[in-house]
């Protein structure tokens, strides 16, 4: 007998606020980013535009391939490049009222989801922790 | 009705096998590491001893950090430094005769997990996403 209510649950007090997630904007220069992702922790971060929208996410292997040079990681360049230049555009999203089965979905090949509101504006992320966290919770 | 058999499956046929895992041995040199985790995109991966026995973990993080300059990324020093000298010891481990729930359980603070056999030899990954998809078909 599979429980239709997880699936169908909402995903709202799952998500991590926008005011705790790490994030960069479009125009920052790769040495700001480059900062961000190494004081954070995090391996993939989100790309915000000006208007508070998703636009794409950007880790450390991003920012390292754009200066590899034959020798040496040619660091002097991380400020004359934009996070907009080098960043993945691919990054899943969903609205605020998708449901968990969707997340769930959603998380089996991405390690977080960006949640944007009706108009589009960053809401937050959904983490593969707390997708595992629910379900470990809905078995015990 | 929680469907118990989920949780009591066994783990055998989720792992990822240990051929097929990108990894590295504690006595490599830092630029052969780099080079394997650039390579292979993964943002963590495991290093084993002679043995074949896993001893930790290694990301792009630990590398970086250990020839952060004053003023830029001594890489002239990786081929001096050993994995053995900057891997992160912590590794999640399950013995091959783990259950799902186990598996589930760990996983939520773990991208990964190292499953060995009962001589500790290592015999494969579980990865999150692995234990998603396996959900994710059991709800749907
Ligand atoms: N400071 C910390 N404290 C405790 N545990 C930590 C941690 N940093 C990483 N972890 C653990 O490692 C997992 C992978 O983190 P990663 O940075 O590769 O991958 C992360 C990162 O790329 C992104 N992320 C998570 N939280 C974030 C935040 N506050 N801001 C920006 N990005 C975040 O979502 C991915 C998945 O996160 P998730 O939590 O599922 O999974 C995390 C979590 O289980
Ligand atoms: N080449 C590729 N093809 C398709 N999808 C890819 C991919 N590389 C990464 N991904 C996706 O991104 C997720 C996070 O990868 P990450 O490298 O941060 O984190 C990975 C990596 O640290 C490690 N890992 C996975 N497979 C590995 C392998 N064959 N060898 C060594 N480490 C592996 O386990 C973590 C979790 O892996 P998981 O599969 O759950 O989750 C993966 C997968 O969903």
């Amino acid at each position: 007998l599979k429980n239709r209510p997880l699936m169908n649950k909402e995903i709202h007090d799952l998500i991590v606020s926008h005011e705790k997630v790490a994030h960069v904007q479009l125009q920052n220069p790769l040495d700001h980013a480059l900062l961000v992702l190494i004081k954070s922790g995090y391996t993939a971060i989100p790309v915000l535009d000006k208007d508070y929208r998703v636009q794409g996410q950007i880790s450390k292997t991003e920012i390292l391939d754009s200066i590899l040079g034959l020798e040496r990681l040619e660091m002097e360049r991380l400020h004359d490049i934009t996070v907009e230049a080098v960043m993945n555009p691919k990054i899943p999203r969903l609205n605020t009222d998708a449901t968990f089965g969707k997340a769930l979905t959603t998380s089996i090949s991405h390690p977080f989801i960006c949640i944007e509101d009706e108009y589009e504006a960053f809401v937050g992320i959904l983490t593969r922790r707390s997708i595992l966290a629910l379900i470990n919770r809905y078995f015990k």
